[in-house]
C-alpha cells in the first residue's frame, strides 16, 4: 500500500490515466473523466488541495464517482 | 440550500471554520463537497 | 529554473510553507494563506488541478495574491 501511495504522489508530472490509480475501474474511471479527472495527476492534485487529509479525499471521491469505501480508500 | 451556492469561496471557508470542518482552500473542485458538508453539519 | 520547478512538483510529500515557492514573498504569501493555501502541497494541488496549464495557473495565482506576471512567472 505505501508502495501504491508512493507512486500516486510521485505522478505529478507523469501522464497516467486516472484508470492508473489503484482501485480505480473502468466504471469509476468513466464517472471521474466525465467531471475532468481525466489524469492521476489531476486527482492527485485533489488530493493535495483536501490537504492531504485521506477522510475528506475518501469522501470527495465517493461523491464523485460513486465509490464505495474500500474503493476510496485504495 | 441555495443559501450556502450564493456564498462567496470566502465565506464557506469562514462558515467551515465555525462548525469546526477541517478543510483545504475553497476552490471549483471542492466546493460542491464543502457544501455538502456544512448542510450536513447545519441539519 | 528547471531546478526550481523540480523542486515545486518534487513536493506533495513536503511540508514546506507556501513562502518557500520561489516567487512568493511574505506579502503574497500571506494573501495566499488567507485563502488556505499555506502550504506549497497546496498551491501545486492547484497547479495539476489546472492541468499544470502554466498560463492558467499563472493567470489563477494572480487573481488569488495580486502577484505580478513576473513573481507568478517564477
Amino acid at each position: 500500500t505505501s508502495q501504491k501511495h508512493r507512486d500516486f504522489v510521485a505522478e505529478p508530472m507523469g501522464d497516467k490515466p486516472v484508470t492508473a490509480l489503484s482501485g480505480i475501474g473502468e466504471a469509476l474511471g468513466k464517472k471521474l473523466e466525465e467531471q475532468g479527472f481525466d489524469k492521476a495527476f489531476v486527482v492527485l492534485g485533489q488530493f493535495l488541495l483536501l490537504r492531504k487529509d485521506r477522510e475528506l479525499f475518501a469522501e470527495w471521491l465517493k461523491d464523485a464517482s460513486g465509490a464505495n469505501a474500500r474503493q476510496a480508500g485504495a | 440550500m441555495a443559501t450556502l451556492s450564493s456564498k462567496s469561496n470566502q465565506e464557506l471557508s469562514q462558515l467551515l471554520d465555525e462548525y469546526g470542518i477541517k478543510h483545504g482552500p475553497v476552490v471549483g473542485s471542492t466546493r460542491s463537497l464543502y457544501e455538502k458538508k456544512l448542510r450536513d453539519a447545519m441539519a
